[in-house]
């Protein structure tokens, strides 16, 4: 993996070569999970991040669960390279690890994504298909079961924000939704997205601001003080509903309800006005300004136990 | 493979109530397949939407007549994926081991 293009998009097949190269190599850190089967049947995999232990407290980051935000998933082949560069010589890092572990899911949409490359390079949605209508596929992120089918998200299968027929109907959701369930103690989540320089948390759905709003307002405002000490990139923070619009069924409204204190989602940089067709030389300072806030979020999990 | 010629990406930016009600309005004009890349979410926030070709001359007439501001992000998204393909294709040096 040293000799892997950072720099560049890669395809699903590219990225997940590289992750069984990095577990190769890294045996003794991570180690490659199937979580589930996508609706074309290829497999979800979760990269798992640990100095051993059995389940110890977690963090989840997942990157790319909207296939066309390519930056997202780039992104998270940059965090997991530089995970295992940086386990033992980064201080922040390495107390991090030494006391939780790290999953990092770096293609949430598989089939979406390979669309991308294929077929649509727009597409945002999963590839499942639905009854009574010629239009594929539901938003992955109004599909949690949280505040589910409200406003904020669309009955039309045709639509972007297509929330699905049912709360985890789509196999990408429901096997995030599992491995959460059946891990227990998941400690903070992560979901990132591209391009509005935005870290939300809870809620989206509804305008009651959550019991933790204050602490997870002044976690936002550090780790975006960190994101921008490095290229100056303007970040805006605060709930999903204040900050952008009312969107139900979305991830972290469903894992802050579970009990993820420290659920929060990122809206990657876009400073030069191109959407989701950012230029790959953005890729790597993206990546390294998020992981600056990232490691925010993360110590500070680790140093304020709940 | 869907192709984007022609396609551009718009930026509106509402800078009163009235304005954000018309741009939310086009949400519901499925008619012209707009994409919403940046949706609206109040005054003074942009609102970044990708316009397939036939639905341009249209959509602009209708910002015009009601004086609502925008500039071209993206001229052609064609231009830019075909970009991007190409770079994809000039780095692939690296190949996964069997």
């Amino acid at each position: 993996t040293n000799t892997f293009n950072y720099a560049t998009y890669h395809s699903l097949d590219e990225i997940y070569a590289f992750m069984d190269l990095l577990v190769a190599e890294n045996s003794h850190l991570v180690s490659k999970i199937e979580i589930g089967r996508s609706t074309e049947n290829r497999p979800i995999y979760v990269l798992k991040f640990s100095k051993g232990g059995t389940n110890r407290p977690a963090i989840w980051i997942d990157t790319g669960i909207h296939s066309r935000e390519w930056v997202t998933q780039a992104s998270g082949v940059w965090f997991a390279k530089k995970i295992v560069q940086d386990h033992e010589n980064d201080e922040g890092l390495a107390s991090v690890l030494d006391k939780m572990d790290i999953f990092l899911e770096i293609v949430t949409n598989p089939d979406g994504f390979a669309f991308t490359q294929t077929k649509n390079r727009m597409w945002r949605k999963t590839r499942s298909k639905h009854s009574n209508s010629i239009c594929v596929g539901v938003d992955p992120n109004r599909n949690w079961d949280a505040g589910f089918g409200g406003s904020g998200a669309s009955g039309n299968p045709c639509s972007e924000t297509y929330h699905g027929p049912y709360a985890n109907s789509e196999p990408e959701v429901k096997a995030i939704v599992d491995f959460v369930k059946s891990h227990g103690n998941i400690k903070a989540f992560i979901s990132i997205h591209s391009y509005s320089q935005l870290l939300l948390y809870p809620y989206g759905y509804t305008t009651t601001p959550v019991p933790d709003q204050k602490e997870l307002h002044e976690i936002s405002k550090k780790a975006v003080a960190a994101l921008s000490s490095l290229y100056g990139t303007k970040y805006k923070y605060g709930s999903i509903i204040t900050t952008i619009y009312k969107a139900s069924g979305g991830t972290i409204d469903w894992t802050y309800e579970q009990g993820i204190k420290y659920s929060f989602t990122f809206e990657l940089r876009d400073t030069g006005r191109y959407g989701f067709l950012l230029p790959a030389k953005e890729i790597v300072p993206t990546a390294q300004e998020t992981w600056l806030a990232l490691m925010v979020i993360m110590q500070y999990t680790v140093e304020h136990p709940y | 493979t869907e192709t984007f010629v022609g396609h551009q990406v718009l930026r509106i930016v509402p800078t009163n109530d009235e304005d954000l009600q018309k741009v939310q309005e086009l949400q519901d004009l499925e008619e012209l397949q707009l994409d919403f890349w940046l949706a609206p979410r109040g005054v003074g926030h942009p609102v970044d939407v990708r316009v397939p070709f036939p639905s341009l001359q249209p959509l602009k007439a209708h910002l015009e007549s009601n004086g609502i501001s925008y500039s071209i992000m993206i001229e052609d998204v064609q231009a830019l994926v075909d970009d991007e393909q190409m770079e994809m294709l000039r780095e692939r040096r690296w190949l996964p081991l069997s």
